[in-house]
């Protein structure tokens, strides 16, 4: 799990059983303290392999919407949740966005948020994120240390400076910060059930190929090798869902799904699922 | 019912703040004065602890567990 703070912008990305919604009256108790009014809020996430395991407010995203239109300030009156579907069977993107009058259009219009969640990795690169029995006696900083080199997750974006941590007995979340972008990935690696997911914020304009989403996101989802993944876009401008495709479809992601959708404040969000071409 | 393992989907919230105390937005700062305790606190309501951080000029930047 992450969590990023910006001067005006919190972003938290929890896995397991959080109740990360129970974050946000906290929050705007103590952004008020700061002299800071929320203005918007956007909830996003993917469809649960284990449903019945979360706790309330998460237990549907009927509950999840309710609980978040009875939380958000009044003044946020221009609200949104869908369900945006996929072909691929309970793989749904759902959205919940809010904001005032003022912030309905997103005000960078060139900035994306890119969010991939991998399902069936590959068996051999899940295996990395798995520390030697007994723990190797290391601490997790320095086991994810070496999951990072090993993975090849360091090449994502070399500029990036990186935060990384290993879970025992399995596991791995790093963040990797570089000028005002971030990127995060978490792997949850069990046989079965094994997920990582890849996420981050890029410009429109960007053209060096590190940057660029095309070559970010191949080298990201080439460290795991998913049998299916989904990505979902959100920006202002409709110049960075195509790429997606134009990222992975070379290297064997079939794109099987497209779902689009307008939201208040976050602009547009596509959701488009990918499963591995058969050999 | 399917035994339960890690739940490896994650929920993401965005949250976006606005000020009008120049004196506040001057210091260009804002949430990123936030002191650790209150980032706990928050945390706290989320079953979440901190494990690694690293932060620059423009942001922080925090690894967490459940």
């Amino acid at each position: 799990s992450s969590l990023f703070v910006y001067p005006t912008k919190i972003i938290i990305k929890t896995c397991g059983t959080t109740q990360l919604l129970k974050s946000i009256r906290p929050l705007i108790h103590h952004a008020c303290n700061l002299g800071l009014s929320l203005c918007s809020c956007r909830y996003t996430r993917g469809s649960f392999i284990f449903p019945k395991a979360q706790p309330s407010p998460h237990t549907s995203f009927k509950e999840e919407v309710l609980y978040l239109e009875d939380t958000v300030p009044d003044n946020l009156c221009y609200r949104k949740a869908s369900v945006m579907p996929s072909k691929i069977t309970n793989h749904s993107w759902h959205v919940f966005t809010a904001c005032d009058e003022s912030h309905i259009i997103p005000s960078d219009h060139d900035i994306y948020t890119v969010e991939v969640c991998m399902t069936d990795l590959d068996r051999a690169s899940a295996r990395k994120f798995f520390l030697p029995p007994g723990g190797g006696n290391k601490s997790g900083d320095v086991a994810g240390k070496e999951m990072t080199k090993i993975t090849g997750i360091g090449e994502i974006n070399p500029r990036a400076m990186i935060c990384d941590f290993a879970f025992d007995p399995c596991g791995y979340s790093m963040n990797g910060i570089h000028n005002d972008r971030y990127s995060t990935i978490h792997v949850t690696p069990e046989d079965g059930f094994s997920y990582a997911s890849f996420e981050c914020v890029g410009s429109i304009f960007d053209d060096d190929d590190i940057e660029h989403l095309v070559g970010t996101l191949r080298r990201a989802v080439q460290v795991f090798r998913p049998a299916s993944l989904s990505v979902s876009t959100t920006c202002a401008s409709h110049e960075v869902w195509p790429r997606v495709a134009h990222a992975l479809e070379p290297i064997g992601l079939k794109c099987r799904s497209c779902a689009a959708d307008e939201f208040p404040s976050a602009g547009s969000i596509v959701f488009q699922t990918f499963t591995a071409r058969r050999k | 019912m399917a035994m339960s393992g890690f739940e490896g989907f994650e929920k993401r919230l965005e949250l976006h703040f606005f000020g009008d105390d120049p004196a506040m937005m001057g210091s260009n700062l804002g949430l990123r004065l936030l002191d650790f305790e209150s980032l706990e606190q928050v945390l706290n309501a989320v079953q979440c602890t901190v494990v690694s951080a690293v932060a620059n000029q423009y942001f922080d930047a925090y690894v967490l567990s459940e």
